[in-house]
């Protein structure tokens, strides 16, 4: 619902990364290998 | 000249050893020479394509085939002892040999040979043209085994340098994983920081806004 | 049992070759058999420990050295001809061979031979040998040669995969370049949002703090 989504716009990139907890190394390379291939 | 020396024993004489050799030029089709002895006398003949060519006709054999066939029997070390027969006359000088297929032999060629004066010469010719042989061969085996060094030399060269990549491979990873998570929790520091001031900043507006 | 056969030549004869066989069971300074024919006579005999291990004494020299002058002298294809000198007396039977150095030669052994009664049989002896010794550089020729091709092939293999990890690494690091770089500007883009977003807070308290 909308605000579902604002509250994840909110929380997190759209990627996936939080904007406010840090990352680590699991978490980053689950980001990264959620995204399509960068052009 | 291409040369080959075999060992043959005839079905007159089947304790006997002697010794087949056969000197070709281009191909054995094209003709070659043959000398037999048994360490004592020598004989040789000459064995032209044409006569070739005939035998196979003879035989309603083509010329190839044939010539493979007298490749097996004469210059493969005298071929498996079952299949081909030898046999000689030394009162005739004559030479002959066949080969038995399931228990049917069908002859495969002969030729005449001449008995030499000196068999001395022939058989230390003979003896020479083996040593050359030998020394060839090893000269070949050094070569090959350099060859085999070498390449064992550069696929544990090739190996390491693999390896060697890798390693840096995932350690390239590793350490760019390393920096990024720095360089990003330096901004979420940042953007916690802002948020924080950000509220701190609208609450007392809010508190007024509730006020009024 | 290790053979070696040899072409050599007599001082006396130079331009008769003859044939000179050393056949030894462990090693040459153990003891061996000699066997020379000019393909039509033979004769042989026989070394032992001991009187190599005398001649070697009675030349001042370490039996070891000793031993292998002899290798160099009889079992390593009659040596480059103008180093040993061999010699054999028919009437005596007596072999002799001597080694020059700087145009001083020395001798380095002689032994006396036999007669053989039925060289032929000898003969064709050393002409099996020499054959059995073709076939086993055959063998190993055709072992090294597929040794040869596996590592060729082994060597192309790793190689392959080298480079391949070469790209990949390079690929890697641009790839992770580019997904950082994505995830990066979202943070910067954010803490430029917020940042506006605070400026746009904090004016109008500025403004009112102005006016009071």
């Amino acid at each position: 619902c909308p605000s579902t989504r604002q509250h994840f716009a909110r929380e997190y990139d759209c990627y996936g990364d939080s904007y406010f907890t840090d990352t680590d190394l699991n978490q980053l390379k689950e980001v990264f290998s959620a995204m399509k291939n960068p052009g | 000249m291409e040369r080959k020396v075999s060992r043959i024993c005839f079905a007159s004489e089947p304790d006997i050893i002697h010794f087949l050799q056969i000197a070709w030029e281009r191909t054995l089709g094209s003709g070659f020479l043959i000398t037999l002895t048994d360490g004592q006398s020598a004989w040789t003949g000459t064995v032209s394509e044409s006569e070739i060519s005939q035998e196979a006709d003879d035989m309603a054999m083509e010329k190839e085939k044939y010539v493979d066939e007298l490749r097996k029997a004469l210059a493969s070390g005298g071929g498996p002892a079952d299949v081909y027969k030898f046999d000689f006359s030394k009162e005739s000088c004559h030479f002959s040999f066949e080969k038995t297929l399931k228990d049917v032999s069908f002859r495969l060629g002969s030729f005449n040979l001449e008995k030499i004066e000196s068999p001395a010469e022939v058989i230390k010719k003979l003896i020479c043209d083996c040593l050359d042989t030998i020394a060839e061969n090893q000269a070949k085996n050094e070569h090959l085994q350099k060859e085999n060094e070498r390449l064992l030399r550069d696929w544990n060269d090739v190996q390491g340098r693999f390896e060697k990549c890798v390693s840096a491979k995932e350690a390239l990873e590793t350490d760019l994983y390393k920096r990024f998570i720095l360089v990003l929790n330096e901004k979420k520091a940042k953007i916690r920081s802002l948020h924080k001031l950000l509220n701190e900043v609208q609450e007392p507006e809010r508190n007024i806004g509730h006020e009024r």
